[in-house]
């Protein structure tokens, strides 16, 4: 039988580095590493290029989770309402903008419902983002409740029978308890109004954050049930490997990537693009 | 916590006799996991955790009852060394106006530091201009005049008659420092668009920006759940700009900020100010010692 069925110690220790490096997190590594020595002790490995694949392979396979329809024109009901969170500065208004230009393109009606109501000038960003995309907006003064702001939206687009509702909220930290309640009331006040709404939930995450995104996507899956994550600034050098983790553990897919500042810069996740970007 | 870890290591590894040398080398893996579960860059952390183990071995460790209480103390004292040092405040010009350049990533925290640090100046009794140099992100200049007015500061800014943003950059912050020679404002913090280490385009402007505002002041600025990519954007913008500072932001969070130990480590500039909210008055000195018993969890 050629190869070899155990992997030398020197060459674990380069495997933890690149990994670790990609913001995998040591927990998820240990897990990829173990998983790997247990596939060579069984199928034996030639090379170190052979020995990668298997990595790349076993990364695959922790982002398994199948990506729901997206951005596409056939909805299982209309409005098909989308709710946009996360921390603070992650890419939530732009991820915005991004996604109604992509509904448009598909030929879909949207309308944007402003319901950052606290931070300055998120209103005034988020209108130059619907005038970019060609969607309408909905939005009340500074200072107004969020979740108001988001029962007008969906009650606009129910009267005129808009196919898609985003909804943009304020960047908050997990760890605040109010802001999160607040998140959760906004989501209770859609589903009251429109049953099985949001249909989507995204939490938008910055490729480079290190492990707090485990904590953050925990927080804010407790609070509001993420449907869908979107990772942001992939088109910087952070590899976003604290998706990894995350999709597999708390069983969400990553539906799409920001990948730059314009409009058009948003990719619907693959995971053998963002496997093969990994540099493994 | 890392002590119980460290604690409990050495017991197994002593078998509840004297800890040896190779015990010691064999607990740094725990002190290397807890670096690295901060966010501390791979290779930062393996130095670091190299240096501690000979720090152990050439100490009380070995002697003690509480051996892996006593490397946690080595551990926190060399992170509190590391992450302290060097000047902390702003480096005021001889001849006014100081002028301040802020730079970063992408919602970093950059324009809402801007509006900190005038809020700040203007308690230390001086007259702060900010010049709203990030000319690309959509209500970029309507966000830093809101801030403005909060703490009643002016703004510089750039529109042509159709209160277009004009996109020239350098251009603005130049001619804000003469507007603030001329209005006898005696610091300009100039506020730029969050750009990538790797945007050439985007680097060259910033270096632009230095080069013709003439600032004796830079600030790079860094959020505090930055990951493993913290070395590089922060390596690349030294290179660039030769930044004076770091400031640290979103502190507020749980994040255990092991940024803080790669950025210094790599780049060796102080970390000057910690952004702890997002209210203008939320702003700190940045403490290393509390810094380092955040990362050590
Ligand atoms: N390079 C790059 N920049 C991005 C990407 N997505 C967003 N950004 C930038 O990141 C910065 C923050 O984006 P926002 O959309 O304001 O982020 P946000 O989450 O809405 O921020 P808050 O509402 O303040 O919490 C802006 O400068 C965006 O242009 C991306 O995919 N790549
Ligand atoms: N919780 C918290 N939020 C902060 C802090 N500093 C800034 N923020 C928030 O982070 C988000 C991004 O802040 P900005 O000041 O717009 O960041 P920026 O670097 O100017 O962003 P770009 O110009 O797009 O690169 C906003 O929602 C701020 O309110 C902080 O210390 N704590
Ligand atoms: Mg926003
Ligand atoms: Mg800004």
């Amino acid at each position: 039988v050629r190869g070899k069925a155990t992997v030398d110690d020197a060459v674990l220790d380069e495997l933890e580095e690149v990994l670790v490096s990609s913001d995998i997190g040591v927990k998820t590594t240990v897990t990829i590493i173990r998983h790997i020595q247990e596939r060579v002790a069984k199928d034996r490995y030639l090379n170190t290029k052979e020995l990668h694949a298997l990595i790349r392979d076993e990364i695959a396979r922790l982002l398994h989770q199948r990506p729901r329809a997206t951005a596409g024109n056939s909805f299982e009901s209309t409005p098909h309402v989308i709710l946009v969170v996360g921390v603070n500065g992650v890419g939530k208004t732009t991820t915005v903008g991004k996604l109604a230009h992509r509904y448009r393109q598909a030929g879909c009606s949207v309308v944007i419902g402003a319901a950052d109501t606290f931070r300055a000038a998120a209103i005034e960003q988020l209108e130059i983002w619907a005038r970019r995309a060609g969607a309408s907006l909905i939005k009340q003064r500074h200072g107004s409740d969020p979740a108001s702001v988001a029962f007008d939206t969906v009650q606009s687009a129910l009267a005129r029978s808009t196919d898609v509702v985003i909804i943009d909220t304020a960047g908050r930290l997990h760890t605040r308890t109010n802001l999160m309640d607040e998140l959760a009331k906004i989501k209770r006040v859609i589903d009251r109004q429109l049953k099985g709404a949001p249909h989507e939930v995204l939490l938008v995450l910055d490729a480079s954050i290190g492990q707090n995104a485990v904590h953050q996507a925990a927080q804010f899956t407790r609070s509001v049930d993420v449907t869908g994550l979107v990772i942001t600034k992939l088109d910087g050098t952070a590899k976003g490997g604290i998706i990894i983790g995350i999709s597999n553990d708390l069983e969400i897919p990553v539906q799409y990537i920001g990948v730059g500042e314009r409009v058009e810069d948003l990719q619907v996740f693959d995971a053998q693009r963002f496997v093969a970007a990994l540099s493994i | 916590n890392l002590t119980a870890k460290l604690e409990g290591a050495f017991k197994r590894l002593s078998g509840q006799g004297r800890i040896n040398e190779v015990n010691i080398a064999q607990t740094m893996g725990e002190v290397r996991r807890a670096l690295l579960e901060a966010d501390v860059n791979y290779q930062v952390a393996r130095s670091f955790t190299n240096r501690i183990k000979d720090k152990a071995l050439g100490t009380e460790v070995l002697r003690s009852v509480v051996p892996g209480q006593m490397l946690v103390k080595i551990v926190y004292d060399e992170l509190v060394m590391l992450l302290g040092g060097a000047s902390k405040g702003i480096k005021h010009s001889t001849r006014p106006p100081t002028v301040i350049l802020v730079a970063g990533l992408q919602g970093s925290g950059k324009t809402t530091f801007c509006g900190k640090l005038a809020l700040h100046l203007k308690q230390e009794g001086r007259a702060p201009l900010l010049a709203a140099a990030d000319v690309y992100r959509p209500a970029a200049v309507d966000q830093l005049r809101t801030l403005a007015a909060e703490v009643d500061v002016p703004v510089y800014a750039l529109a042509d008659d159709t209160g277009a943003v004009i996109q020239d950059a350098p251009r603005v912050a130049t001619e804000a420092v003469a507007a603030a020679r001329k209005n006898a404002r005696d610091v300009v913090i100039i506020d730029t668009a969050g750009r990538l280490h790797v945007d050439a385009t985007m680097m060259a402007e910033v270096a632009d920006i230095k080069q013709r505002a003439k600032p004796s002041e830079i600030l790079f600025v860094v959020d505090s759940m930055t990951g493993q990519d913290a070395v590089n954007t922060a390596r690349e913008f030294n290179n660039k700009l030769n930044f004076d500072g770091v400031v640290l932001t979103k502190l507020d969070g749980d994040a255990r900020g092991g940024a803080a130990l790669s950025i210094r480590s790599v780049v060796k500039k102080p970390i000057k100010f910690a952004s702890t909210g997002e209210k203008l008055s939320q702003l700190m000195p940045f403490h290393p010692d509390r810094m380092a018993r955040r990362i050590l969890g």
